[in-house]
């Protein structure tokens, strides 16, 4: 464990406890992408399928957990209960163009041919793109709310601080996952566009425009 | 195939 990683995954707890505050105090969904949140689950679920097989460390085993239950709250709270307040027009991504070629992907690309291998491969490859909807949702709608754009702050931040953590570990430990590297760095470049516009924080006063 | 080491990351 070092200092990236730490911060890193708790940069991504805060992301996610963020949201789920938002959603929960507001009572409203408005202005979130429920099929990001939905591809967020399948990434959890497929990539610790591993909490059945094998016991890592007491952090690793609770985060694991916390993380899933707050990404299946989340989509319950989007779906179930203030399914009312959910901008399914706007939410109109088709996330078959990303679950379909990242699926494929796996299969071809992974470091073993086992199916939780695949698995956590299409976990990994599927995280890189799962914002995009929500991405989508925010050009359509032409605004975010700040505490959304907090939440992707932090969302695009944790996998930024990831890359640290490779480079820390390469250095430190001879360690590298290539697929996780390069997946690592697609789903950060694609929050660059977002972060020059929280960063430069003038667009606060007027709607975010991608 | 090298044994894959277990993902010890989030």
């Amino acid at each position: 464990m070092n200092v990236f990683r730490l911060t890193g995954d708790l940069s991504h707890l805060a992301a996610i406890i963020i949201l789920l505050l938002k959603i929960w105090k507001s009572r409203s969904c408005a202005g979130i992408s429920g099929k990001s949140q939905i591809l967020f689950a399948i990434v959890f679920t497929t990539r610790y399928l591993d909490l059945l097989t094998s016991f890592i460390s007491l952090y690793n085993t609770c985060m694991k957990v916390i993380y899933i239950g707050c990404a299946y709250a989340t989509v319950y709270l989007i779906y179930a209960k203030f399914r009312a307040t959910y901008d399914g027009n706007h939410d109109s991504f088709r996330v078959e163009f990303l679950v379909v070629p990242v699926g494929g992907l796996s299969v071809l690309i992974n470091h073993d041919f086992s199916p939780l291998e695949i698995l956590w491969t299409f976990s990994i490859y599927l995280e890189s793109v799962a914002i995009l909807p929500q991405l989508f949702m925010i050009s359509k709608t032409g605004e975010a709310e700040t505490i959304t754009t907090h939440y992707l702050f932090c969302l695009g931040l944790y996998r930024a601080l990831y890359l640290f953590n490779w480079i820390w570990r390469f250095y430190f430990e001879g360690f590298f996952d290539m697929i996780a590297i390069v997946a690592g760095v697609v789903q950060t470049v694609l929050y660059c566009d977002f972060f020059y516009l929280y960063v430069t924080k003038g667009w606060f006063s007027r709607p975010y425009r991608l | 195939d090298i044994e894959r080491a277990q993902h010890d990351e989030l």
